[in-house]
C-alpha cells in the first residue's frame, strides 16, 4: 500500500494572472511529482496540491519567493488516511 | 434477502465486493422496480453494472447518472448508494419519485470505474484513474473523464501516460468508457446525462472543452441554478453554477460534453464535498449529510427533464 508519510496538501490563492501562469510551470512540471486536486484557471478559485514530503520545502519555497499566498490544507495526509482506515476496518467489522 | 438493504451502513465506505454484494440485496429487495444490468467488463475483468429503475413501458425515456468515474472520489460513490436506496424507498411513497419512475427509466451507475476504486482501497486511496497499462509507458491507466469523443485531445487533457489527466490513445479507448458510450447509444432515448464528481461544490453544463457556449446555456443554468437552491435549502451548502470551461478549467473529452453533443439536452456534471478541509478524503459522517443534500438537487433536474420532454 503506497504511504504518504508527511505529504501536504496546501491551498493557494493566486492573486493574479501571472501566479496564475507560475503555477501552471510548476503544474506542468515533473520534477516535484506534484498531484493538483484542483488546478490553476482563475484567481477566483483556489488551487489545492498534493505536495510529497520530499517536495515539501521546494514548493513551499517556490510559493514564498513568488509573494503566491498559501496555507495547509492537510498537515499529513498519511495521517488522515490512517484514520479513514481505521473507520473503515471497525465499520466491517 | 431485501432487509440486508435496510441494515447496510449507507454512513461508510465499502469496497467494492459489499458494494456489489448490496446491489443484489437491492434488486432482491424491490424486484419490480429494480434490476441489475451489466453494461460489460473493466480493463481488469471486472463486471460493470447499472442499477435500473424501471416500472415498465418499452424504451421509455431515460436518465443517465453515473458516480465513481474518478476512483479516488469515493464520497461520489458513497452518495450513489445511499441515493439509489432514497430512489427505492420513495417510491410509492413520494408522489414526485413515483411519478417520476411512471415516466421514465433511470440507469444509476454507482462504480463507474471498478478497476480504479478497488485499487484505492489496496493500494493507492489516492488513485484518479483507469488500471489499463499503456503501451510504451511505465505508468498505468486513463482518465475516463478525458477520454470521450467531446474534442478529443484537446486542452486541458494530457498525452502524458503519466499524468492523472492523461486522455488514453484515442476516444473510447477506455473500456470503461466504451462500455457507456455503447449503452447510451444503443438504448437510446435518455434525457438526461449526470456525472456525479467530488469535490469543490460546483453544479456544471457543457462545454468542457471549449468555453464557447452551448445553444441550450440559459436553459440549463436556470434548472442549475434551481437545483442548486434546493440542494442548499437543507444545510446552506454553497455552490457554484456554469459551464465547465467558464468556472473550473477547460477541459477536453468530458462526458457531459459528449452527451451533450450526442442529443442529450439536460446534461450536468456535480462536483460534491467539500470545499478545501478534507478535499478527497471526506469523513465518512459527511456521506449521509452530502448524499441528502445532493438528492435534492438532482431530484429536481430529474422532475425538471420529466416535465419538459423533448
Amino acid at each position: 500500500r503506497k504511504v504518504f508519510t508527511g505529504d501536504q496538501v496546501l491551498r493557494v490563492n493566486a492573486k493574479s494572472e501571472a501566479q496564475i501562469q507560475l503555477l501552471k510551470t510548476l503544474e506542468n512540471g515533473e520534477v516535484f511529482e506534484l498531484d493538483f486536486w484542483t488546478h490553476p484557471s482563475s484567481s477566483d478559485l483556489p488551487i489545492d496540491i498534493h505536495v510529497p514530503y520530499a517536495s515539501l520545502y521546494a514548493v513551499q519555497k517556490f510559493l514564498q519567493d513568488n509573494e503566491i499566498p498559501f496555507h495547509v490544507m492537510i498537515q499529513d495526509l498519511q495521517e488522515l488516511l490512517d484514520k479513514e482506515q481505521e473507520d473503515l476496518q471497525r465499520n466491517a467489522m | 434477502k431485501g432487509g440486508d438493504t435496510k441494515s447496510f451502513d449507507y454512513a461508510t465506505y465499502h469496497r467494492l465486493d459489499a458494494i456489489y454484494s448490496w446491489m443484489d440485496s437491492m434488486v432482491a429487495g424491490h424486484p419490480n422496480l429494480i434490476s441489475k444490468v451489466q453494461i460489460g467488463s473493466s480493463y481488469e475483468n471486472r463486471p460493470m453494472y447499472v442499477l435500473k429503475f424501471s416500472t415498465g413501458g418499452n424504451n421509455r425515456p431515460a436518465i443517465w447518472i453515473d458516480a465513481g468515474i474518478h476512483s479516488r472520489e469515493w464520497i461520489s460513490t458513497a452518495s450513489a448508494l445511499w441515493m439509489a436506496n432514497k430512489m427505492a424507498t420513495d417510491f410509492g411513497v413520494d408522489p414526485s419519485v413515483t411519478s417520476l419512475l411512471g415516466q421514465m427509466d433511470v440507469y444509476l451507475m454507482i462504480v463507474t470505474n471498478p478497476d480504479g476504486y478497488a485499487y484505492t482501497h489496496t493500494n493507492d486511496r489516492m488513485w484518479r484513474k483507469t488500471r489499463s497499462v499503456n503501451s510504451g509507458s511505465t505508468c498505468r491507466g486513463v482518465d475516463p473523464n478525458r477520454n470521450w469523443d467531446a474534442g478529443f485531445g484537446g486542452p486541458g487533457a494530457s498525452k502524458n501516460p503519466c499524468s492523472e489527466s492523461y486522455h488514453g490513445p484515442s476516444a473510447h479507448s477506455a473500456i470503461e468508457v466504451k462500455n457507456i458510450v455503447d449503452l447510451i447509444k444503443n438504448r437510446g432515448n435518455f434525457k438526461a446525462f449526470i456525472s456525479i464528481h467530488a469535490y469543490s461544490q460546483l453544479l456544471m453544463y457543457p462545454y468542457g472543452y471549449t468555453c464557447n457556449d452551448i445553444p441550450h446555456q440559459a436553459e440549463l443554468d436556470s434548472v442549475g441554478q434551481r437545483a442548486v437552491q434546493a440542494l442548499s435549502s437543507l444545510f446552506g451548502t454553497s455552490y457554484r453554477v456554469g459551464s465547465i470551461c467558464k468556472i473550473i478549467y477547460q477541459a477536453s473529452g468530458g462526458s457531459i460534453d459528449w452527451s451533450y453533443n450526442n442529443g442529450v439536452k439536460y446534461s450536468f456534471a456535480f462536483e460534491l464535498r467539500d470545499t478545501g478541509r478534507y478535499g478527497f478524503l471526506l469523513p465518512a459522517n459527511q456521506i449521509i449529510p452530502t448524499a441528502t443534500e445532493t438528492w435534492l438537487g438532482l431530484k429536481h433536474i430529474m422532475e425538471y427533464v420529466r416535465d419538459h420532454p423533448y
